[in-house]
């Protein structure tokens, strides 16, 4: 996955994402495709969360997953969480589950919880940073006021290891986070940072906006044979617009 | 890096948006003042074959750590009664959309945990 935070000079704020699933889940070698990827691709949907007659949250569904991974709160803020591999990971986490340790939560259901009842940037950022999950993630928050952006980096409990601000008054108008930690360099078998940085400083924080960075999410290898789709979020009009992605091939296969 | 060999790497795209009209992805509301039972079967039940065409991958993903006949009696003996120990609304809703396509319940919980046992 690639997820973006970007604001514009006006403070703006612009909140994308790539939902990238299926590695290693089947190889379709005749069309050089991931088969789970494939399955997955007409699952999407996009939901409207209502209430009282009322949009309360916006979100990107598969049919059938119930928990947010991609979601908004229009006026208030934007969430995308990107999958961060751990060998403590999920796994350990269900097993405590299943004998009874239940005090971590599970992670879709957490982000949505997150989305629908938020009230502002400020304490969903201290809430995701602190609640107890049973996996870890990275996950990504906008907000609606100019310098609103985080990169939460969760480990599995109730440990943030990193948070990560945007910070515009010091040059950082944009922030990336692809499936590394961010504060690394990412492995070399796998860097979709470096592109997507680079097209975001081509981009200029002057054409920030769902245009701009749609493009730099559908340049390869920021997309690869693993993009569902791409979400845009724009907080202030309360938008979220997702659009399939395909690549063909020559592409890369993550 | 293995990706900035080409074919794989391009320049950064200038011309990619508007994407497609035909992959831009529908909108279904979701009535929170419904029963979380009902709330998503007017999106799940027509989508119920492509869900389980999708679930059987999953399981035969599962199937590959154990043998398949396992794998399938671990998610339904298994996973099916997590749903109890899962929060309101989320039981009621995994119960919904489970009755609507037809799937069993435990195949559902496996599908909407598995970011957890995916992480590994």
């Amino acid at each position: 996955c690639t997820s973006l935070v970007a604001q514009d000079k006006t403070g703006d704020l612009f909140h994308a994402r790539n939902l990238d699933f299926g590695l290693f889940l089947g190889w379709d070698v005749k069309n050089q495709t991931w088969a789970l990827t494939e399955r997955l691709r007409p699952l999407i949907i996009n939901v409207e969360y209502q209430q009282g007659g009322k949009t309360v949250a916006k979100g990107v569904h598969f049919a059938g997953y119930i928990g947010v991974i991609t979601g908004m709160k229009p006026g208030v803020l934007s969430l995308s969480m990107n999958e961060r591999f751990q060998l403590e990971g999920g796994f350990i986490g269900i097993i405590e589950w299943i004998i009874g340790q239940r005090d971590g939560q599970w992670m879709g259901f957490v982000l949505r919880d997150a989305v629908v009842k938020a009230t502002d940037f400020n304490s969903t950022l201290q809430y995701l940073t602190s609640v107890d999950l049973l996996a870890p993630g990275y996950i990504i928050l906008g907000g609606n006021s100019s310098g609103e952006g985080a990169i939460i980096t969760r480990s599995v409990g109730t440990k943030a290891d990193n948070v990560k601000m945007l910070d515009p008054a010091h040059g950082t108008w944009y922030l990336v986070e692809t499936n590394y930690d961010n504060w690394k360099n990412p492995p070399f078998f796998d860097d979709r940072r470096a592109p997507a940085t680079k097209c975001m400083n081509t981009m200029s924080q002057a054409n920030v906006g769902l245009k701009g960075i749609f493009n730099v999410l559908s340049t390869k290898p920021v997309r690869n044979l693993l993009t569902t789709y791409t979400a845009l979020m724009h907080v202030r009009n309360g938008t979220l617009d997702t659009y399939l992605q395909y690549c063909p091939q020559p592409c890369f296969p993550w | 890096k293995a990706q900035e060999f080409p074919p794989f790497t391009e320049d950064c795209r200038t011309d990619a948006y508007p994407p497609p009209v035909n992959t831009k992805v529908g909108t279904y509301v979701l009535n929170l003042d419904q029963a979380p039972e009902d709330r998503w079967t007017g999106l799940v039940k027509p989508m119920a074959d492509k869900m389980k065409i999708m679930i059987q991958d999953i399981k035969d993903l599962v199937g590959i750590f154990v043998n398949e006949t396992k794998a399938i009696n671990l998610v339904d003996e298994l996973l099916a009664p997590l749903t109890d120990t899962f929060p309101e609304p989320y039981q009621g809703e995994l119960r919904g959309i489970a009755n609507a396509t037809g799937i069993p319940l435990g195949e559902v919980v496996l599908y909407n945990i598995f970011y957890e046992v995916f992480t590994v």
